[in-house]
């Protein structure tokens, strides 16, 4: 397997590197990631996605390459681009026979496979590269962290208590190996009715602010319920969702 | 540490044996294991829950029982009961210091740690106990299935491809593990809006009786949204819950 130094010298080139997190599953982690990449792909960045969820991959349904394979030139992985604004995408879905077999992997195995993935991608060209954590505070976050020196992590959360507190776990694991928090994104912040124009605040609210505030980080974006997500999601399209809740990011 | 002979021995007097999977996280995995205990033990059942999900664990917060402590009596774990029903849970929220610390181990940790307290624990009196697995395909499910002949196993999904196509890696676990799928539980099926009694269907429609048809297995239950869920969820009263879901539930 690859050596840290190996990794390093693969990744040099790109300008810089950021994680979205958040130790909760199903909090919309991977549908931030893609609506991110969008809005600094908009602007004229190049931007790839690591979809690092390697037990629960989904970046490549959101950007309809569900059937996309990774192909090899020169000795690297060169990595499939997405249809409208050319995010490149690497995920182990694109090594997988069928998107329904199930990664049975011990925690070793995931280390050395995303050290490899890392090393023998050819990220020439990337200015921005974002990696899909999956859920909970064990091997990929821990390896990322380690071997990457990322410029920070977004956090993203739901507006409840118990999704709240399972957040702040990966909030204390970024501080612990020095990580520098970007901000908070909650999301799924209240439903709009469209029959009546209503709202439900169904997951519970506003209990980001206060996470933000004990923490001292910034809130991103509170992003609302919305049916256009899951619709254009499946439908591989999330290239043509047109709201931007990221116009401000930088750093 | 300790034999898988030792597991199996310690865990022999429990008459059924069964764990709460999706592939997906943040479905209602937590939510629907409460919530089948609850209905198990409405009806008379001794009901013990062990909270497998190590980097994410919310079954304690649910109860109400964020501060409590594992006591040991004769060498063993006794395990604390939930105020009114007597369900008790087992988890590694337990054992840490704070629970807004981040448990941040590598596989071989926590499968470690699991087959520890399987072994440890006094089970005496128990008539089911519940596991509610972490999100994915890795090593706590895994250790699980190898470790422990479960009765069955009840896959949650919400009502969406995307989710489906994660949670079918988790059908096709169990099917490779030789573990038998109880059935599928569908959540936030559907929202209805308290001001005008109309239904949004925020996630998606009945895409969980496409996967049950292709598996051959039944829906055993469809959860509507329901804001008093994640609201007595974050107050420690799942216990109030009234509604049960699951009243034909057995096996
Ligand atoms: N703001 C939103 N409104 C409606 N559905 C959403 C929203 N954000 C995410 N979703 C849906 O919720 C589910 C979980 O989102 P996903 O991005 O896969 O979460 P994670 O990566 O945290 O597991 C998906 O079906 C997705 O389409
Ligand atoms: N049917 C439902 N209606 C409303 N909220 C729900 C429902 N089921 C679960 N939730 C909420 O969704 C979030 C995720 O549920 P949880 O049980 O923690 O999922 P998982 O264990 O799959 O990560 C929690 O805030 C929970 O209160
Ligand atoms: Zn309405």
């Amino acid at each position: 397997s690859v050596t840290p130094e190996e990794v390093q010298e693969s990744i040099r080139s790109i300008k810089r590197k950021i994680a979205v997190m958040s130790g909760k599953g199903g909090v919309g982690k991977s549908t931030v990631t893609a609506l991110l990449a969008l809005s600094l792909a908009k602007r004229g960045e190049k931007v790839a996605i690591f979809d690092a969820d390697f037990l629960g991959p989904s970046i490549p349904r959101l950007f309809g390459m569900d059937n996309e394979r990774l192909n090899i030139s020169e000795g690297r992985f060169v990595l499939p681009e997405s249809r409208i604004y050319g995010i490149r995408v690497l995920s182990i879905q694109f090594l997988l026979p069928e998107k329904e077999t199930p990664v049975v992997w011990r925690g070793p195995m995931i280390i050395g496979v995303m050290n490899d993935l890392l090393a023998k991608t050819d990220w020439r060209g990337v200015d921005y590269l974002i990696f899909d954590l999956p859920p909970g505070t064990g091997d990929a976050p821990l390896t990322l962290m380690q071997s990457v020196r990322l410029d920070g992590v977004v956090i993203v959360t739901s507006p409840n208590d118990l999704t709240s507190m399972i957040v702040e776990k990966a909030l204390n694991m970024a501080k612990m190996m020095n990580t520098h928090v970007l901000g908070i994104v909650e999301n799924m912040s209240y439903f709009q009715c469209p029959h009546c124009g209503e709202r439900s605040y169904i997951f519970g609210e506003k209990k980001s602010r206060r996470l933000a505030e004990k923490y001292g980080i910034e809130v991103i974006a509170e992003i609302p319920l919305d049916p256009d997500l899951p619709r254009i999601a499946d439908a591989g399209q999330i290239e043509s969702y047109d709201l931007d809740h990221f116009p401000d990011f930088s750093f």
